[in-house]
C-alpha cells in the first residue's frame, strides 16, 4: 500500500507543482516506485514532466468521474521509477460532476486503494483551491506537504488551510497529518522573506523543513524543456535544495 | 450603470489581487467612484485594503447566497472614492451553495444591477480557478483584465482562459471582451521573461498593455501594511508602473 502525500496550498503560485515534480523525481531516483497524480486542471505537473497531448486525453478526470482504473490512466515518464497520471482542462468540469455523486470525497482514495500496481509513494499536485478536488486529495492522503511562499499574502492563508486539514481529519480521514511545511522562493535580499520565515518557524516549529528552496531562475526555466529542474540543471541552487528536501522527507517517511 | 471589470486568471500567484487593488486605487485617485469586490475566499484584496475582521463578516458570501444588497456589504476604505466588498473564508462554501440555485451564474450580475449606489467602475478580484465564482464575475463583467506572469506555466494556461471567456460570451454574456492583458513580475535579468513577453505580444498584439509591471520588492511589502503599493511607496518602480497602467486603462475605457 503506497504512502500518499498531497502537495497542497490554496494560495496560488507558491510552488506546489514545482515541489511535487522535483520531489517525485528525487524519490524515483533513489529507487522508490513513485506516482505523481496531477489534480490541477491547469495540467502543469503533466507538462513539467513532458507528457504528450494524447496521454493527457485519458487521466485524472476519467479516474474520478468514469471509474477508469488508476493504472490505466498512468503513464511512464522519461524518469525510471516515476509514473504520472496526467490531466487536461476537462478536469475543471469534475468539480460540478462530482457534487451529486455517492461518496464524492472518496473517489480518489478508492481509485488508489483498488489499483493493482504497487507504488511505494504517491504524490498529488493540488489546484489552488479548497474545493472538492483538493478535498479528494486530502481524503486519499496519509499526509499533506505544504509549500509556503515567504510572502505576506501566502502567510495569511495558512490558517485557512490548517483548519480545512483539521476538518477533513475529523470527518473523513483520521490518519491525516502535515508531514512538513517547506519555505519556497526564498530571496535573502528581501527583508520580508526573513520576517515571514521567522513567523512560520515560530508558529509551526519542527514541522517546517530545515531545507529552504531559494528563488532561482533555472527552476522557472525547466518546465519549458519538459524536465524537472533537478534533471534540467542538477547543479543549480534550486536543484540542490530539492535534493536536500527529498532527503529530509525520506527521513520523515522512515520515522512513520 | 458602472463599467464592470473582472480581474481574472486561473493560474495562481500571477498578480490578480495586486493589480486589482492598485488599479482600483488609481481610478479612485482620479475621481472615479470605484468599488472593488473581493471574490476570492482567501480575502487578500480585503486585507490589502486594510479591511477589519468585523467588516469581513458581512460581504460577498451574503450578497451571492443570501441576497444581501451589494451596498450593504460594501464599506468605505481609507482612500477617497474607493469602497470594497470584503470576503472571508465562508466564501469557499459558496461554490457548493450556488450549484443548486436558480440563475446561479447571474447572482453577482443582478446584485450589481439592483444596487442603488452609482459607482463609475466596479473591479472584481477573482480566485485562481474557473469555477462558479469566476463564472459569476465573467457574467457580471463588461470586460476582463488578465494579469499574466512572464513564466512558462502561466503562458500555458492562457488558452484555457480565453476559451472559457469565449464560452461565457456565447452562452451568458454577449458583451464580454478582454480589455487588456498586463505582463506582471517582469524581471529583465531573466531570459525566459523576454521570451514569454515576445510570445504573448506576438499572439495577442495590441490587446497587451504597453505598460509592464516589474518584479519589485516594495510591491510585496505593501500588503503587510494594509496599503496599496501606490500609496505605501508611490515613487517605487512598481507604483509608477501601476499608475501608468491605470492611465492606459482609462484611455481604453474612454474609447468604449
Ligand atoms: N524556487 C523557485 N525559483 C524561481 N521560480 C520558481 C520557483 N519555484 C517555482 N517557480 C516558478 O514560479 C511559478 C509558480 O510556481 P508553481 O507553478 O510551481 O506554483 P503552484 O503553487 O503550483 O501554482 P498554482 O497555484 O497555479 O498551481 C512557476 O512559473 C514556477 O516555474
Ligand atoms: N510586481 C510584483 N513584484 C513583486 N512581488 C509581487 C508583484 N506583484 C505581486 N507580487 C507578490 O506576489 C504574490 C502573488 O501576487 P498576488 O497575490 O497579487 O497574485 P494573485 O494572482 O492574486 O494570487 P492568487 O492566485 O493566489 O489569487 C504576492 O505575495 C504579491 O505580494
Ligand atoms: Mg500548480
Ligand atoms: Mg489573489
Amino acid at each position: 500500500k503506497p504512502y500518499v502525500i498531497a502537495v497542497a496550498n490554496q494560495k496560488g503560485g507558491v510552488g506546489k507543482t514545482t515541489t511535487a515534480i522535483n520531489l517525485a523525481t528525487a524519490l524515483a531516483a533513489v529507487g522508490r516506485k513513485t506516482l505523481l497524480i496531477d489534480l490541477d486542471p491547469q495540467g502543469n505537473a503533466s507538462t513539467g514532466l513532458g507528457v504528450t497531448k494524447e496521454q493527457k486525453a485519458r487521466g485524472t478526470y476519467d479516474i474520478l468521474v468514469s471509474n477508469l482504473p488508476l493504472n490505466e490512466g498512468s503513464y511512464d515518464t522519461a524518469i525510471t521509477n516515476l509514473q504520472v497520471t496526467p490531466t487536461s482542462v476537462d478536469l475543471s468540469g469534475a468539480e460540478l460532476d462530482l457534487v451529486d455523486m455517492e461518496q464524492r470525497e472518496f473517489r480518489l482514495r478508492d481509485a488508489i486503494r483498488h489499483s493493482p500496481v504497487n507504488w511505494d509513494v504517491v504524490l498529488i499536485d493540488c489546484p489552488p483551491s479548497l474545493t472538492l478536488l483538493t478535498v479528494n486529495a486530502l481524503v486519499a492522503a496519509d499526509a499533506v506537504l505544504v509549500p509556503l511562499q515567504c510572502e505576506f499574502f501566502a502567510l495569511e492563508g495558512i490558517s485557512h488551510l490548517t483548519r480545512t486539514i483539521e476538518r477533513v481529519k475529523r470527518a473523513l480521514n483520521p490518519k491525516l497529518e502535515i508531514i512538513g511545511i517547506v519555505l519556497t522562493m526564498y530571496d535573502k535580499r528581501n527583508r520580508l522573506t526573513d520576517q515571514v520565515a521567522d513567523d512560520v518557524r515560530g508558529h509551526f516549529g519542527k514541522v517546517v523543513f530545515d531545507t529552504v528552496i531559494p528563488r532561482n531562475v533555472r527552476v522557472s526555466e525547466a518546465p519549458s524543456h519538459g524536465l524537472p529542474v533537478i534533471i534540467y540543471d542538477h547543479a543549480c541552487a534550486g536543484s540542490q535544495a530539492y535534493v536536500s528536501l527529498a532527503g529530509e522527507l525520506i527521513g520523515r517517511l522512515r520515522e512513520r
